[in-house]
């Protein structure tokens, strides 16, 4: 473990526990895309097959527990609560992320480290989760005024990625035969895609504006 | 063998 992880590790948590604050608080999710949810709940569910298997420290458990459990209940409060669900709004969060779930798998199939089930599933989330933002991205552009709590989960969930590129490179540089091109070149897209939010985010936080993206 | 993957990783 080292410190860029570690930031990362809370940089996600905190992103994750801005999205359950604004849903369970304020009982709205207006401005946050179902889709994107969806498929970060699948991104855990593929990722973490090992929860119970390899056992490797308390926090590594405890994060993917919180993680897995997070992700899902945030998408059981979208589509199932009674006032949250109201403050949907299903006509703008249009992006077709099915289409995204099949190519991430075919590719998975083609580019991975080890054809095992395991191995595949693991590669297949690293390539949805470098995509799964997009309904959220497709949606803050439709979506006029973007709330406060609604952009900063959005920076974070991508600055989370970021923290993890630099723990990448520190693990490169102090750890032998630690090469992982599959999971470096997704997380760099996964990042990459977020580049025009962040300008915008930033530019947002300079000015003292409302945050905006351009149509 | 527990070789440091990234599996060790979130």
């Amino acid at each position: 473990m080292n410190i860029f992880r570690l930031a990362g590790d809370m940089t996600h948590l905190a992103s994750v526990l801005v999205l359950l604050l604004k849903i369970h608080t304020i009982k709205s999710c207006a401005g946050i895309s179902l889709k994107t949810q969806e498929l970060y709940a699948l991104v855990f569910a593929t990722r973490y097959l090992d929860l119970f298997t390899d056992y490797i420290s308390l926090y590594n458990t405890l994060m993917k527990l919180i993680f897995l459990v997070s992700s899902f209940s945030i998408v059981w409060y979208i589509r199932h609560h009674k006032i949250v669900r109201r403050s949907y709004d299903k006509d703008q969060d249009t992006f077709r992320h099915y289409f995204l779930v099949l190519p991430c798998f075919l590719l998975a199939l083609v580019i991975n480290e080890k054809f095992t089930v395991k191995e595949i599933m693991w590669t297949f989330s690293l390539y949805l989760e470098a995509v799964a933002i997009l309904p959220q991205l497709v949606l803050l552009q439709r979506t006029r005024n973007i709330d406060n709590l609604t952009g900063q989960y959005v920076f974070l969930l991508g600055a989370y990625r970021s923290l993890y590129i630099l723990n990448w490179i520190y693990r490169y540089f102090t750890e032998p035969h630690y090469v992982h091109w599959i999971t470096w070149i997704s997380g760099l897209v996964q990042t990459l895609l977020y580049a025009d939010f962040f300008y915008y985010y930033f530019q947002s936080w300079k000015n003292n504006v409302k945050l905006e993206l351009p149509a | 063998s527990q070789e440091p993957s990234t599996k060790d990783e979130l």
